[in-house]
């Protein structure tokens, strides 16, 4: 990726780049369409031999030989009996392959954003130009290709997650979820297999899910995953919409033909020209040649609305967002003149259009524009949302990492706009998503891994959750692209991650599986339901160790919810001193939402030794002001210090 | 429809393999030949022994209800399509 390195403060010589070689020696599995060997960001110039801890292999086929793999692509395989079992036949290997090359883009993309190799003069289209590289740039690649044309099978899935344990993978990185709510922990495939991948020491890093904004839309949400949302970074494509009567209205376009010029030409909506969405064919070529066409967002791929416009005779577009996506933009390589506009400005348009005899307008294509405007990061409307909706007591998502606007590298069979109208090939192309910040996060998990061997799944993912940040670049709090607004911790969990400070987090909240076992004895599984994860019939006893509360599990967050009988809430933690410093003390500091007491004891953790645990207890009381609230929420911190370390943990409550 | 077959995972005890089958695997393999016939051929997908212990296989809803009354079977659970992100 160009730019996002950059923002995550990711540098040469320093800090975590630095202290883990770059994840030299870690793999990562990433668990997705396959991957396309042949891009530079696989090129393996300077790695050292493959890790002695690799034990996987790679599947050759017609259109993937040996040569595919190398230092960088140590493995791939492919995973498909699912499949070819649901499709009640063999893939058609017309329109896919069987083999792990990736015929998609999508696992190529996000292979490269986690561990890409550096290539210099990247871009799409000359759009977001710069060097490329991944997160952990020498950590190795496992390629498990578990998705086809028809979705991703948890059977496959689980072959993958099956095979990547045993190869020896550190990572796995997988940027596919659940459609509609995340299933219960032990209907979901996906949680299951992670728990046993957790289980063997691997961290596993999984997208939130593009449901946003509605609440409770997050999915991966189980306490053992890392679980990843998508937020924008300081650079942007604008493409302005300037109106006949002089008006200027900010759209995005990763349109790179001739561009319209200063000249105004007609303008017309497609609502009024055949069809609001602009699908292909249903434009009135007589309304609409030599004009510009306002389509509204929805209905059909948001490319192909250009090539409607383009069948009919049209000249440009402008693509409005409706009120089911507000203000988000979103970048697209359009293959006419186009441009994307939030709902406010496209209402303004239509207004325009309404009211103006003979209404006129051009684009103004303004390339790539870094800078602190529009501040950044802003989490984006599609960016899956808690509250948590199986266990309201543990936030999710857990952080917000770059998902918006990615480069990244592209597969050599698909277009960057994945239509069969395009016929442009790309080294890299531009996506958005929470796949996009699933792989981000999966680098810097290898990266920890590196610098910290002996580091738990959970201890790493607490470094990443408790060094993260919640205000912007301009200093205030992140805002949500869905409404303009302030985001909160059910929005962007513990905040934006921020590798450097994960180096050296001062303390961790560590969990093992049996925590994670209490943990579901308090939610209420039984013995019969925990089996799954256990591998066993389970005797009574299994809970015997059972949490008083879910949000008892010793989890790098808080999430708190009030009800008519529960005024007070107490959650226990325990912290792990893992700076250099063996007698460091630590003081809390609390930041209470409105309408809470919130007290923490002990208030001050004195340590005597480097990796000792001291536990604490926090009391959450909430006053009749809260409880008056038929449904409401409210936010704050608590932070411990030793002047050296901010170990920061959101609060979340509910009414 | 109770005979339209579908793909599910199964989980199994680890420890209830009878000694008499070499592996895992074959454990499965006498199982699924075990259950009632069905018009559609049962199959075997994949054995599972890292991520989870089991196996996946298709079969008919009925196959998969009688399944779950075997002896070291834990959960039967329906075959889900994910989606990328």
């Amino acid at each position: 990726t160009t730019r996002t390195p950059h923002f995550l403060g990711l540098s040469d010589g320093v800090g975590l780049w630095q202290n883990s070689h770059y994840g030299d020696g870690i793999i990562i599995g990433v668990l997705d369409t396959g991957i396309w060997p042949e891009r530079p960001s696989f090129l393996d110039s300077g790695l050292p031999p493959v890790p002695n801890t690799w034990k996987g292999t790679c599947e050759t086929g017609p259109d993937f030989p040996a040569s595919a793999c190398n230092r960088k692509i140590i493995g791939a395989r492919a995973f498909y009996k699912g499949y070819e079992s649901y499709l009640e036949g063999p893939i058609d290997e017309m329109k896919e392959s069987k083999s792990p090359r990736d015929t998609e883009g999508h696992g190529t993309h996000t292979a490269s954003t986690a561990a890409g190799s550096m290539v210099s003069n990247a871009s799409l289209f000359e759009f977001a130009y710069g060097e490329a590289r991944g997160m952990a740039t020498n950590a190795r690649i496992a390629a498990y290709k578990i998705c086809w044309k028809m979705g991703c099978f948890d059977s496959d899935i689980l072959a993958a997650m099956d095979q990547a344990i045993a190869d020896g993978v550190d990572v796995i990185s997988l940027s596919v979820g659940a459609t509609g709510y995340a299933p219960q922990y032990d209907h979901d495939s996906i949680a299951i297999g992670a728990f046993g991948a957790a289980n063997h020491g691997i961290v596993v890093s999984c997208s939130a899910g593009n449901s946003g904004p509605g609440p409770s839309t997050a999915v991966n949400i189980a306490p053992w995953i890392l679980t990843v949302g998508a937020s924008t970074i300081d650079r942007e494509f604008p493409a302005d919409v300037v109106l006949g009567d002089g008006r200027i209205f900010g759209g995005v376009s990763l349109y790179s033909g001739e561009p319209l010029g200063d000249s105004k030409l007609p303008l017309v909506y497609g609502g009024d020209c055949g069809d609001r969405y602009c699908h292909m064919g249903s434009l009135n070529s007589s309304k609409v040649e030599g004009k510009i066409v306002v389509c509204d967002r929805g209905g059909n791929a948001r490319v192909e609305k250009g090539g409607a416009v383009k069948l009919a005779g049209g000249l440009g577009m402008i693509l409005e967002n409706t009120a089911d996506n507000g203000e988000e933009l979103i970048s697209d390589a359009h293959l006419i003149p186009a441009t994307m506009v939030g709902e406010a400005a496209g209402n303004k348009i239509l207004e325009y259009i309404k009211t103006t005899q003979f209404p006129t307008a051009t684009i103004s294509f303004r390339g790539t524009v870094i800078g602190p405007s529009p501040p950044a990061p802003k989490v984006a409307a599609f960016s899956s949302r808690g509250p948590n909706h199986l266990t309201p007591e543990i936030l999710k998502p857990d952080v917000i990492a770059p998902g918006v606007n990615i480069l990244a590298g592209w597969t050599g069979a698909a277009a960057p706009t994945d239509l069969d109208i395009d016929p442009r090939r790309v080294d890299f192309n531009i996506i958005s998503g929470t796949s996009m910040s699933c792989p981000h996060v999966s680098g810097l998990a290898a990266l920890l891994k590196k610098a910290y061997p002996n580091w738990s799944p959970a201890a790493i993912k607490s470094a990443l959750m408790t060094t993260a940040y919640n205000l912007d670049n301009s200093g205030h709090t992140i805002n949500d692209l869905a409404t303009g607004e302030e985001a909160s911790p059910f929005i962007y969990g513990a905040g934006h991650v921020d590798p450097n400070r994960a180096l050296n987090p001062g303390l961790v909240y560590d969990i093992d599986s049996s925590d994670y076992i209490a943990f579901l004895c308090s939610i209420g599984y039984d013995s019969k339901r925990i089996e799954v994860f256990v591998r066993e019939p389970n005797s009574s006893d299994v809970c015997a160790t059972k949490l008083a509360t879910p949000g008892d599990l010793n989890y790098p967050s808080f999430s708190v919810v009030f009800n008519s009988n529960d005024h007070v809430v107490k959650y226990r933690r325990k912290v792990k001193n893992v700076g250099t410093s063996a007698g460091a003390v630590y003081e809390a500091k609390v930041n209470a939402p409105p309408g809470v007491k919130i007290s923490v004891s002990p208030s001050k953790l004195e340590f005597s030794a480097v990796n000792q645990t001291l536990s604490y207890e926090v009391s959450f009381a909430s006053d009749s002001l809260g409880l008056s609230s038929v449904e409401s929420q409210g936010f704050g911190s608590i932070e411990w210090s030793d002047g050296v370390h901010l170990v920061r943990s959101p609060i979340a409550v509910r009414w | 429809s109770s005979d339209c077959p579908q793909n599910f995972i199964i989980h199994v005890s680890k420890s209830h393999k009878p000694s008499l089958f070499s592996s895992h695997h074959h454990w499965y393999s006498s199982i699924l030949h075990s259950l009632p016939p069905s018009p559609h051929p049962t199959k075997l997908l994949y054995t599972y022994q890292l991520s989870i212990n089991g196996f996946s296989a298709r079969l008919t809803s009925s196959q998969a209800n009688k399944l779950k009354h075997f002896p070291g079977i834990l959960s039967v659970i329906p075959d889900q399509a994910r989606q990328i992100h």
